[in-house]
């Protein structure tokens, strides 16, 4: 699964999402990615886009989850990102980008490695795969 | 405040020993699709078309699993998903179930700016995408060899299989899970 969030400097948000899904999935399988709230979501507070398991993502609502603990409990992003990630979601099965409109950039992920990269306008460049790279 | 940007190629069980010649071109196509998202920030397209943008250039790389790199059905066919969404508005598309669309996120975003609707799938959302005029090819052109020997992998373990994660069980297999060894990156 293939994704993408972006925030300019007005804090316009938006968050985009693509996938085949999984290897040997039944004929007529939907996964979260088109699922809104589930695997791609964005609102006034953050830009999200999930990928790993689907069905895990489905049940969970990661993206809209993300969202939701920012408005309602008031969590920063990357805490926000964190939570759904590590204490929400099963492990194994989600990594999720997350931008806010401050500029801020979240890359959790419960799996053992996630394809990602981000940057900022201050210059701030990362590509990575693993954890504590 | 500033711009930022975050893309994904997949998550899973990737393995630390990954061979190079895997590594390697996934980390230059995350280079290179990163670049052209900032430069496209930095020359102030909105991010709706950033996020199209860079979701386009993923999905036309065979290294990710979407677009040209999309793993197969338990039938060896492609079906393809997509979703896009605009903070300020809530306006939103999504798609699945495409077959021969070349990029299904612009797609989903035709849906989102030329519809009542906010997804479509399977003839309906092949049919509107020719209505439209995106881009269509043989649906062979999504099928790589390695997706093939994936799906051929997978079928032996009778299991599905999560993006560079080894086959998994569905929730109805009650078997243990096979030794590792027949992972394969997507």
């Amino acid at each position: 699964t293939v994704g993408c969030v972006a925030v300019d400097s007005f804090g316009n948000l938006a968050a985009a999402t693509s996938t085949g899904g999984l290897v040997n999935k039944m004929v007529g399988r939907i996964g979260d990615t088109p699922i809104i709230g589930a695997g791609t979501y964005a609102n006034k507070f953050c830009a999200i886009s999930a990928t790993g398991r689907g069905e895990a993502i489905i049940r969970e609502t990661v993206a809209r989850d993300v969202a939701a603990v920012m408005e309602y409990k008031g969590l920063g992003l990357k805490e926000a990102a964190d939570y759904i990630v590590h204490e929400v979601a099963p492990k194994g099965t989600t990594g999720l980008i997350a931008v806010s409109p401050k500029g801020e950039v979240a890359m959790p992920f419960n799996t053992t490695g996630m394809f990602r990269a981000c940057a900022t306008e201050d210059g701030f460049t990362e590509v990575a795969i693993w954890h504590s790279e | 405040m500033g711009w930022a940007i975050a893309l994904h190629g997949g998550a899973g069980d990737i393995p630390k020993n990954i061979p190079a010649e895997r590594l390697e071109p996934r980390e230059a196509a995350l280079r290179r699709i990163l670049d052209i998202g900032v430069a496209a920030l930095n020359a102030k397209r909105p991010p709706l078309d950033v996020v199209e943008l860079v979701v386009c250039e993923l999905e036309n790389s065979p290294y990710f699993n979407a677009g040209r790199g999309s793993v197969l059905t338990t039938n060896g066919t492609v079906e393809m998903e997509a979703c896009i969404m605009d903070g300020n508005t809530k306006r939103c598309g999504a798609v699945s179930g495409v077959t021969t669309v070349v990029n299904p996120i612009s797609l989903a975003r035709q849906i989102m700016e030329k519809t009542p609707h906010i997804y479509l799938a399977f003839d309906g959302a092949e049919a509107f995408a020719r209505e439209q005029g995106l881009e269509t090819v043989d649906r062979s052109h999504f099928i790589t060899p390695e997706n093939i020997e994936r799906l051929k992998q997978a079928k032996e373990a009778n299991r599905v299989q999560q993006d560079y994660t080894q086959p998994i069980k569905t929730e109805d297999q009650k078997e243990p899970p096979i030794p590792d060894g027949i992972s394969k990156l997507g």
